[in-house]
């Protein structure tokens, strides 16, 4: 009960700070359970310095700074425990181009290194251009979802018209 | 899947290793076979499948298509590396279907015979993977990371190891 | 109190309705005000259709849909008492590239015919192309914004680098 | 504005009719110069500000750069169309400002006069505009809208006529 979740919020605040200084190309972050000394009751609290600023909580930070620590997190959880399937719905929506290509660095890393197959739903032209495999839906008829799979032009294509 | 939402017709999804984008206009059904996913692997919280009862999930058709009465997703797993859970750890493939009838719930299959809801929770909170795992991150799920308060916020962790 | 909410509900929810079919490019969509016969104590529920799919709550909306529609009431309500100035900030974070067109196209429609100054912040490069002027804000020193003119070209290179 | 937030130096934006785009990395400061916009409207919510209290508008300082005492905005209103409310209706311009000293709180003036905070925000309710204004969507209020139960949505309809 109250170890477990001691020593996998220790294993996960590692992965976190690692994650974070990767996904930001500096700066550092941490996690910090407060409000109460039973774990069971604390609530969890974000810490992160971008780059050359101050250590803030989360909600100090700027939209995109918030998304990308964010992702730190999930992955810091999802990597002490990592599934062979990993899904991302639209995570990628606050980042500016920078941000968003070092997020798809991150995820090649983890694709090579731990064989994880990433299904990653995205509008980011750069985030499709990193895929290895495109696959597309469109709702031609009307009401009526279809998959198909496709190259990066007619992705950009779809995402164009509906 | 078939009748799953969107997707009237029969749809497969090949999911390779390494990095599948998944691409399309708003609203054409991309969070749908996110939501698909989650559904086969024992996700039942309306928030999670944004959708207020079960039956909602069924295809509701069209002005030019009829609803259906069913929808089912079956997922199929490759097991060559032996990490599915016992008593599935030396079969080479698993193939886990779930399917609901309009007012009638859910059944579910393992390898083509019945099984409970639990037995394919269990499958796949073992190995990391499963609705509640931290592996399928939704299309509200950065917004609750900032969003929420801290003693809700805690839960996140409970993925973890 | 409550007849002055009640007429500008209903004038909120007209426009709502025309701005909708003009960003959606068809459908409709609808204000209803619930929950109690007062109006100072009920809730604001917003049905909407998409072209060609059926009348729902907002909540069962597509992500995208759901941008779209709120970024359609928040239209409603400004257009009720416009001001001379209209700040949107990242609100087309979530939009499609056909989507992003639209709802530019009702800025400049907006701007011209009432002549309101519109500042829209946005990481989106389509958005950036129907912009009449860019500005362009960096932090090469660390910790500290300048504010700096730009043609397009300039701001997807500042988008690009960080 | 100088002083307010990361925007340490003094900094001018001009707002011309049409459409101006307001772009840059992510943490560059464009939402801070919405705030900013805000502020001297005479918004005070911690929240809208993204500032647990009023002193964290003022720039805080780098490892280069020490903190600032105190943090000003100005904005200069062209009312040659004679829209601005008594008693200011044929003043053909009007310059706002707002400043804040470390622990001591914001002073407004109003054409180099003193003014009460009541006074500018008054001047803004009248035209539509105003922190409170429909005119001005900060970052989250998209989700907000969205996500918001239905007796807090309503509250958006206050902002209108
Ligand atoms: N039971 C159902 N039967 C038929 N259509 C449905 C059903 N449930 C949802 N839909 C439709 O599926 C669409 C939502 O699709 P989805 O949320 O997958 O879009 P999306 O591709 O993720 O879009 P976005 O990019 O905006 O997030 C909606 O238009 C909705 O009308
Ligand atoms: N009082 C202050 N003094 C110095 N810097 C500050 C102060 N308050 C906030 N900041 C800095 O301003 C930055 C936030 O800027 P802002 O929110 O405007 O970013 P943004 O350009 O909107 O980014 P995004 O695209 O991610 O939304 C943060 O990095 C924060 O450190
Ligand atoms: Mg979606
Ligand atoms: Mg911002």
């Amino acid at each position: 009960g109250r170890n477990r979740l001691r020593s996998s919020f220790d294993q996960v605040n590692d992965n976190f700070k690692k994650i974070f200084t990767k996904l930001f190309n500096g700066g550092n972050a941490e996690l910090k359970l407060i409000g109460s000394d039973d774990p069971l009751q604390s609530g969890l609290e974000i810490f992160a310095s971008p780059p050359e600023k101050k250590m803030q909580s989360l909600s100090l930070l700027s939209g995109g700074e918030q998304a990308l620590t964010s992702i730190s997190l999930i992955f810091a959880v999802y990597l002490s425990n990592p599934s062979p399937l990993c899904i991302l719905d639209e995570v990628d929506a606050a980042l500016d181009d920078t941000n968003v290509s070092r997020f798809c660095d991150i995820l090649k890393y983890l694709s090579d290194e731990q064989d994880i197959s990433f299904l990653i739903v995205t509008h980011h032209r750069l985030t499709m251009a990193k895929m290895n495999k495109l696959l597309g839906v469109t709702m031609e008829e009307k009401g009526i979802s279809k998959l198909l799979s496709v190259d990066l032009e007619k992705a950009v294509e779809i995402k164009e018209a509906s | 899947m078939i009748g799953f939402k969107s997707f009237l017709d029969r749809t497969e999804v090949n999911l390779t290793s390494g990095l599948t984008g998944l691409v399309g206009p708003n609203g054409c059904g991309k969070s749908n076979i996110v939501e698909a996913i989650k559904w086969v692997m024992g996700e039942n919280s309306p928030k999670q499948m944004r959708s207020p009862e079960m039956n909602s999930i069924i295809f509701s058709g069209t002005n030019d298509r009829p609803s259906r009465n069913f929808a089912e997703v079956i997922i199929k797993i490759d097991n060559s590396e032996k990490k599915l859970p016992y008593p599935f750890t030396n079969i080479n493939e698993i193939e886990i279907s779930r399917k609901i009838e309009r007012d009638k719930g859910s059944t579910y299959k393992i390898n083509g015979k019945n099984a409970r809801a639990r037995d394919v929770q269990l499958i796949f909170a073992d190995s990391g993977t499963g609705s509640k795992s931290s592996g399928i991150v939704g299309q509200g799920k950065i917004t609750e990371i900032i969003e929420s308060k801290p003693e809700v916020r805690r839960n996140i962790l409970e993925e973890a190891a």
